[in-house]
């Protein structure tokens, strides 16, 4: 049987901070507007 | 272990680009009737993988039409897009593409064009005039005029309609009819079709010499009329696209769909 390793709790320290004001990327959809939108 | 599905394509990636790109040549280069369009926005894109190498391509594109008649040789690039004052024409086009051993090729189209709404332009432009019905008789008998005129003046071929492209109506500062239309050389010249204009047929294919008319008639207060007509020249056609093999009048509205 395949047992679930344990993964030790990552240490408070270890944690990556996120930046401060960190943005989620834009969406990927729908696109740039190349001349104007009617 | 199946490599892992690539990241969802971006609408403004290169890849979704170089689609749009191969949709809008398609389009251009299968539609008879109108103005070319320039690709204004991807909406969407979605990939499906069909194997190795080998995907299909939905894309959802947004097209603004340009000055440039769907007859014209000149490039897309050096057509200009008709702006918002001009009272634009929208196309709204889904395309479904095959990507194979990274050639990119189109499998069907679907496109719907309309007018922006008269409404959007009188409020932002008050005195911008408003597209015409095509059907309209002032527009008809501008082009009429516009074509005889044409006619009567020219040493070289005798020209036909082909269709009228747009037209606008104003009422201020004078009562005038815009309109732009596309013609084709017959085989007579101007001069011999005032003997027997019923002689006069659009040249075959492989000689055929289209045009673009533009006109302005004034009716009041004054009279005036005001036409230019360039023929393109011979154009090698494309073998899978048959040009109007025929005289007479075609109309193209925009709000018209196309597959």
């Amino acid at each position: 049987p395949v047992a679930k390793r344990a993964v030790a709790e990552v240490a408070q320290h270890d944690k990556v901070p996120r930046p401060v004001g960190f943005l989620p990327p834009p969406p990927p959809c729908p696109g740039k507007i190349r001349h104007f939108k009617i | 272990v199946p490599a892992a599905p690539s990241a969802p394509l971006g609408c403004d990636d290169p890849e979704s680009e170089a689609a749009a790109e191969v949709a809008v040549s398609y389009i251009n280069g299968h539609s008879h009737h109108g103005y070319k369009f320039a690709l204004n926005r991807i909406e969407n894109i979605r990939v499906v993988p069909q194997g190795l190498n080998n995907d299909i391509i939905f894309l959802e594109l947004d097209l603004l039409e340009t000055t440039c008649h769907i007859l014209s040789p000149t490039p897309l690039a050096n057509c200009t897009v008709r702006s918002f004052e001009q009272h634009a024409v929208e196309g709204d086009c889904d395309v479904k593409l095959q990507r194979l051993n990274g050639k990119l090729s189109v499998l069907a189209s679907k496109c719907h064009s309309r007018a922006d709404s008269g409404e959007d332009i009188i409020q932002l432009c008050p005195d911008c005039p408003l597209l015409a019905s095509l059907n309209n008789t002032e527009v008809l008998t501008a082009v009429t005029a516009a074509l005889s005129d044409h006619n009567s003046k020219t040493t070289d071929a005798y020209l036909r309609l082909i269709e009228i492209g747009r037209a606008k109506i104003t009422s201020y500062p004078a009562h005038t009819v815009s309109v732009e239309f596309a013609v084709a050389a017959t085989n007579c010249s101007a001069k011999a079709a005032k003997d027997n204009v019923e002689a006069c047929q659009l040249l075959p294919d492989d000689q055929s010499n289209f045009g673009f008319c533009t006109a302005v008639m004034i009716t009041h207060p004054s009279q005036d009329l005001r036409v230019d007509c360039q023929l393109y020249g011979h154009q090698v056609p494309t073998p899978d696209i048959p040009f109007f093999s025929r005289p007479g009048v075609t109309y193209s509205q925009p709000g018209q769909d196309t597959s």
